[in-house]
């Protein structure tokens, strides 16, 4: 462990928890995205399938835990508590066209051809591009609240430290995950434009993000 | 590359 992952599971948490409370408290989910948090459940799922098998630490199991239950109690809260807040209309980004590659991708390139592997490699793969249909929603309605955009931040931001985390392990241990560093680049950059509107907009108090 | 068997990160 390093402090550039505990940062980065930190802010990852914080973005998770933002989200629940936001929903939770406002007993709204308008401009969020239901599919992205079922990816984002289906990406937990696949990844933490090794709570059964092997034990790493308590932190490390603490947090799947955590992470699964925050993850599936959202879902739940979109689809079942608050349904009737949910912009199902703005929500449409076709998530097939991002599953379909995903997994045939992850039979195609992965360490190994077995169950969990495969199911490790899908997840990674899958985490990337589960935040495009809330990015879409956001420039379909062109506006998004700034607690929102707090959400995207810290969510943006976790993986770019685990982007760190894996320099200062290469350099420091010689660990070089290949898939999760293409892939954590790839998550990034999806982040930059939005980085830039949170930068340039919501931190200079203008409150909400509007879409230029 | 090492193949990340030790899968030690969330």
């Amino acid at each position: 462990m390093n402090i550039f992952r505990l940062l980065g599971d930190m802010c990852h948490l914080v973005a998770i928890i933002i989200l629940f409370l936001k929903i939770w408290r406002s007993k709204s989910c308008a401009g969020i995205s239901g599919k992205s948090q079922v990816l984002f459940a289906l990406v937990f799922t696949t990844r933490y399938l090794d709570l059964f098998t092997s034990f790493i630490s308590v932190y490390n199991t603490v947090m799947k835990v955590v992470f699964l239950v925050l993850a599936y109690a959202t879902v739940y809260l979109i689809y079942l508590r608050f349904r009737s807040t949910y912009n199902s209309e703005s929500d449409s980004f076709r998530v097939e066209f991002l599953l379909v590659p995903v997994a045939g991708l992850s039979f195609l390139e992965n360490y190994a051809f077995a169950p969990l592997e495969i199911l490790w490699t899908f997840s990674i793969y899958l985490e990337s591009v589960a935040i495009l249909p809330q990015l879409f929603m956001i420039t379909k309605t062109g506006e998004a609240e700034s607690i929102t955009t707090h959400y995207l931040f810290f969510l943006g931001l976790y993986r770019a430290l685990y982007l760190a985390n894996w320099v200062w392990r290469y350099h420091t241990e010689g660990f070089f995950d290949q898939i999760a560093v293409v892939s954590g680049v790839v998550q990034t950059i999806f982040y930059c434009d939005f980085f830039y509107l949170y930068f340039t907009k919501v931190l200079r108090g203008s409150g909400k993000m509007t879409l230029p | 590359e090492t193949a990340s068997t030790e899968k030690d990160e969330l």
